[in-house]
């Protein structure tokens, strides 16, 4: 553990926290893809199979129950408890065309071929992109509310911040995990846009509005 | 170097 895989977790954390109380709070989730967070969802699922065959640290279990807890949650607020305010028709990214490919790299590249262990491949290919409904939609709309964007910020930075994790643990104990880190600067590029958006708008006092 | 799945992190 050092303090960027420490600041990531709690930027993670941070992000779906907003999440839920935005959409609790103002009862509704305009402006959110559903889809991104059904994603997230299986994301979540597949990863932490492990809970089931391997101990780690308190920490860490803690943690995944909480991220897979908070998960299913958003998608219930958004698919059945304030489905009246879900803005169906502007997120109409089609995550097939994100899942079925993703897949199968996952059961081509991985580290070894056995069913969790694809499944964590998957999880993490997955992830990278799980994102691109909830940027589509704001694209689409060419808005956002600036809760949203403070949610996109820490998730966007949550990924950055291993990616700086990455490099102190490959110098300081020789570790690295080609997988995640190819995953994680794509999913880390995804979000540059976003970030230049952020600083030079939202950290301005401005409402994120994209020109039609 | 160590290469594997770094199933310690999130």
């Amino acid at each position: 553990m050092n303090i960027f895989r420490l600041t990531g977790d709690l930027s993670h954390l941070a992000a779906i926290i907003i999440l839920l109380l935005k959409i609790w709070k103002s009862r509704s989730c305009a402006g959110i893809s559903g889809k991104s967070q059904i994603l997230f969802a299986i994301v979540f699922t597949a990863r932490y199979l492990d809970l089931l065959t391997s101990f780690i640290s308190v920490y860490n279990t803690s943690m995944k129950v909480i991220y897979i807890g908070c998960a299913y949650a958003t998608v219930y607020l958004i698919y059945a408890k304030f489905r009246a305010t879900y803005d169906g028709n502007h997120d109409s990214f089609r995550v097939e065309f994100l899942v079925v490919p993703v897949g199968g790299l996952a059961v081509l590249i991985n580290h070894t071929f056995s069913p969790l262990e694809i499944l964590w491949t998957f999880s993490i290919y997955l992830e990278s992109v799980a994102i691109l409904p909830q940027l589509f939609m704001i694209s689409k709309t060419g808005e956002a509310e600036t809760i949203t964007t403070h949610y996109l910020f820490c998730l966007g930075m949550y990924r950055t911040l291993y990616l700086f994790n990455w490099v102190w643990r490959f110098y300081f104990e020789g570790f690295f995990d080609m997988i995640a880190i190819v995953a994680g600067l794509v999913q880390t590029v995804l979000y540059c846009d976003f970030f230049y958006l952020y600083v030079t708008k939202v950290l301005k006092g401005k409402k994120l509005s994209l020109p039609a | 170097c160590p290469i594997g799945a770094g199933k310690d992190e999130l």
